[in-house]
């Protein structure tokens, strides 16, 4: 599963 | 972090400066879309809260910080100090249209059905359309001070910058987020039509006029 892993992006 | 999400950043920090050194020097918030900064107030603020319990890096950190409370003070700027150079009837598009969409979007599409993942989503969409009301401005006035565009030049290449970033990151991470993709491209078009007349106009020394 995509990027809940940290929503590193602005 | 790789280098276009890092130019793209700077110029979406850069497009806030320009409008802070707009409404500071000429005294006057004339031409800015009050409905767009307080759209961008809501993303901001439902985007980066986890500021209070997701670490991510200093320089995430302080980029949030700034963006919540650049975007505030810009709406105190324009509601209260330059009050009278707001013009209210140019800026007439109906953010109803906008919020509600964005607010059922966030509820279909997200990574996870619990609050802070569907604000999260609800700030991506509501972020991709935010610009409307000071584009559909432009529209109804069909000008623009010179200053207004490179504000609005740097918003957009900020956005277009962060597409050349996923791609970069699909092919060195391999991760995909095709909900900030999907928002981001749509985003990044609704400011081709700007780029045309700001690139073959203002660029070459013109005034920023639309076509009647």
């Amino acid at each position: 599963a995509p990027p809940v892993q940290g929503h590193d992006e602005l | 972090m790789n280098l276009f999400r890092l130019l793209g950043d700077l110029s979406h920090l850069a497009s806030i400066l320009v409008l802070l050194h707009k409404i500071q020097t000429s005294r006057s918030c004339r031409g800015i879309s009050f409905k767009t900064q307080a759209l961008y107030v809501a993303v901001f603020v439902a985007r980066y809260l986890d500021l209070f319990w997701r670490y991510i890096s200093l320089y995430n950190s302080a980029m949030k910080v700034f963006f919540i409370g650049s975007s505030c003070y810009i709406l105190y700027l324009m509601k209260y100090r330059y009050r009278p150079t707001n013009d209210p009837s140019i800026d007439t598009f109906r953010i109803e249209y906008l919020l509600v969409p964005c607010a059922i979007l966030s509820l279909i599409f997200n990574y996870n059905f619990m609050p802070t993942e569907i604000l999260w989503s609800f700030s991506i969409f509501l972020e991709s359309v935010a610009i409307l009301p000071q584009l559909f401005m432009l529209q109804r006035t069909g000008e623009a001070e010179a200053i207004t565009t490179h504000y609005l030049a740097a918003l957009g290449i900020y956005r277009a910058l962060y597409i050349p970033n996923w791609i970069y990151r699909y092919f060195t991470e391999g991760v995909i987020d095709p909900i900030a993709v999907t928002a981001g491209i749509v985003q990044t078009g609704l400011y081709l039509d700007f780029f045309y007349v700001y690139f073959t106009k203002v660029l070459q020394g013109q005034k920023f006029e639309l076509p009647a």
